[in-house]
């Protein structure tokens, strides 16, 4: 998954995100056009019903669920927008979820609310830490009860731009070695 | 009585000359001294996840592109510089907001299930994972239907003028990217890729490319040359699409010409929250906007900050809430199902969005992270790691 943040002179903006869902795909290429194919129909593999294992069959036409959230947050009283998305699977949530509440709540700087390490809970509700995460934070969680769990892939990547009045500003995850760019 | 008056008319002087001097003082201060900080822009920016391709985006906006020319033109050159990632045989959704109109709409052009797919295909499922290689798990591609849809709503520069920078980065001298390199030689995926029919595009011989190592890739080049003149119709109707699917088929595959011709982007009107001060436009599901909504409405009611994270004890007490909140909206991903397909899930998306699930949320948080799973909801597997 890729994800692109712009936001124009006029003040509109877009958030998109793309994706080939696992590295490469379904890892199928056509020669002829030299075309990668993506393995979107795994994405059924997670739809079941809230209480059961049962996984309904596909429907033709039918999309399956994703995490991808191109978002944008708006504040016309100020004048300010977050135009933001993530890649990275099952991460893009969490990760856009803590370079949110960094950047809005939390008072960081753009670059810092992406770069902060981040927290996963896994479908068991274990809690994947990513490297670099404070271990003192880790320590105080598992005194809380929470179950800590290993994961060595953290392929989460957010890109995002802000508006704060006149000012504009973007960045890319350095995780994926991304730049922004603006004038 | 003349004394007084002459004293009280300096007096009024002095004051008036004195304001004079703070008011140009001001002047002058506040030109000098932009609230920006440094690394701000003036007008416009472009956040892509390869500099190349922010470069070819801000590009586009300098040549009086709209922000949906940039991030096309940035996309197309992510599908090259990141072809792990994205591409056109994929899946986009575009959330854009209008300054003008004040409107955000969401067009998804994520891939569909085919007309024909292979029988008990979900039974594959714990086979397949965690990489899900093969055509059985191949969709409808709508990449290229999306940048269309929204170009066509959204576009100011001609459609072929969005490929151009794409095409003489392939046409150039083109490298290997670092980025992709490092995927090509992974110990878990390199074999993967020499046994599948990426090996002819990423390997010399038996060792994959090496970061700058040339990276001819002109099959590819001719494919955006034909879409950028004649449309995205040379992909869902023409001679692409035709090469695409006898490619597809020969490998075991079931795509065909009919399920290209048939694809349709949606164009929605966003999830729409509000968020302290600001208001959160996501899109809809089977997106994840309402699992995001979701999230960060029921944090909100416990006002971290700055100053309440300031102290260690602050920060593990937002973390715990974080991790508490994400475990709740885990048992919340069944609402995420395409509601164009399961009509039994239609509206359950916009229930994530009130106040009333979020405030009963809150009060099932306390200072414990070791409740029993069903205490959240959470059922079975979800999600891949990749992506």
């Amino acid at each position: 998954t890729s994800h692109v943040s712009v936001l124009g002179e006029d003040g509109s903006a877009v958030s998109a995100t793309s994706t080939i869902n696992t590295p490469f795909g379904a890892m199928v290429y056509s020669p002829q056009t030299g075309i990668l194919l993506n393995n979107e129909l795994l994405d059924l593999c997670w739809r079941r019903r809230s209480s059961s294992n049962h996984r309904p069959p596909p429907v033709p036409g039918e999309r399956p669920p994703s995490s991808m959230v191109p978002s944008i947050l708006v504040n016309k009283a100020q004048g300010s927008k977050l135009v933001i998305g993530g890649a990275g699977g099952d991460l893009i949530i969490p990760a856009v979820v803590q370079t949110i509440m960094n950047k809005l709540w939390l008072g960081f700087d753009l670059a810092a609310a992406i770069a902060s390490p981040i927290l996963h809970v896994n479908s068991k509700g274990g809690v994947e830490y990513e490297a670099n995460f404070s271990q003192e934070v880790q320590k105080g969680l598992q005194d809380r009860g929470q179950k800590q769990t290993q994961q060595q892939f953290f392929l989460n990547v957010v890109q995002a731009v802000s508006q704060e009045g006149p000012c504009v500003y973007a960045a890319s995850d350095l995780r994926k070695s991304g730049v922004a760019a603006g004038y | 009585m003349a004394w007084g008056h002459r004293s009280i008319v300096s007096l009024v002087l002095l004051g008036l000359g004195l304001a004079l001097v703070i008011t140009v003082l001001a002047v002058v201060l506040s030109r000098h001294h932009s609230p920006c900080s440094p690394q701000a822009f003036a007008h416009a920016a472009v956040a892509a996840d390869s500099k190349v391709c922010s470069d070819i985006g801000r590009a586009i906006l300098q040549q009086q592109g709209s922000p949906v020319d940039a991030t096309i033109a940035a996309l197309v050159c992510s599908g090259v510089v990141n072809p792990q990632s994205m591409g056109l045989g994929g899946g986009v959704i575009f959330t854009i907001y209008n300054a003008t109109t004040g409107k955000v709409e969401v067009i998804n052009a994520r891939e569909t299930v085919p007309a024909r797919f292979a029988q008990g295909l979900l039974d594959q499922c714990e086979l397949a994972l965690p990489l899900g290689t093969g055509t059985q798990w191949i969709g409808v591609p709508g990449e290229l239907r999306g940048y269309a849809e929204a170009h066509r709503r959204h576009g100011r520069l001609p459609w072929a003028q969005l490929f151009q920078p794409t095409i003489a980065l392939l046409r150039g001298d083109f490298r290997m990217p670092s980025v992709l390199s490092q995927f090509l030689s992974h110990k878990f995926l390199q074999p993967l890729l020499y046994n599948s029919t990426l090996r002819q595009l990423f390997f010399n011989g038996t060792k994959p490319l090496r970061s700058q190592d040339p990276f001819p890739w002109s099959v590819l080049a001719t494919t955006l040359e034909t879409v950028a003149t004649e449309g995205d119709q040379a992909f869902y109707t023409g001679r692409l699409g035709q090469m695409l699917v006898d490619d597809i088929v020969k490998e075991g595959g079931q795509l065909t010409m009919q399920d290209l011709a048939t694809f349709q982007p949606e164009v929605v009107d966003a999830l729409e929250m509000p968020l302290g001060n600001y208001t959160l436009y996501s899109p809809p599901p089977p997106s994840g906007g309402a699992i995001l909504s979701f999230i960060l409405n029921v944090l909100r009611g416990f006002n971290f900050s700055a100053e309440s994270v300031a102290q260690l004890e602050g920060r593990v007490n937002m973390y715990h809430h974080l991790v508490e909140t994400l475990k709740f909206a885990g048992g919340q991903r069944w609402r995420q199902w395409d509601p164009r397909s399961h009509p039994e899930v239609q509206n359950a998306s916009q229930e994530l969005l009130g106040e009333a699930l979020a405030q009963h949320i809150r009060q099932q948080i306390n200072d414990r992270g070791d409740h029993q799973r069903s205490h959240y909801n959470l059922a079975g597997d979800w999600g891949h790691r990749m992506g």
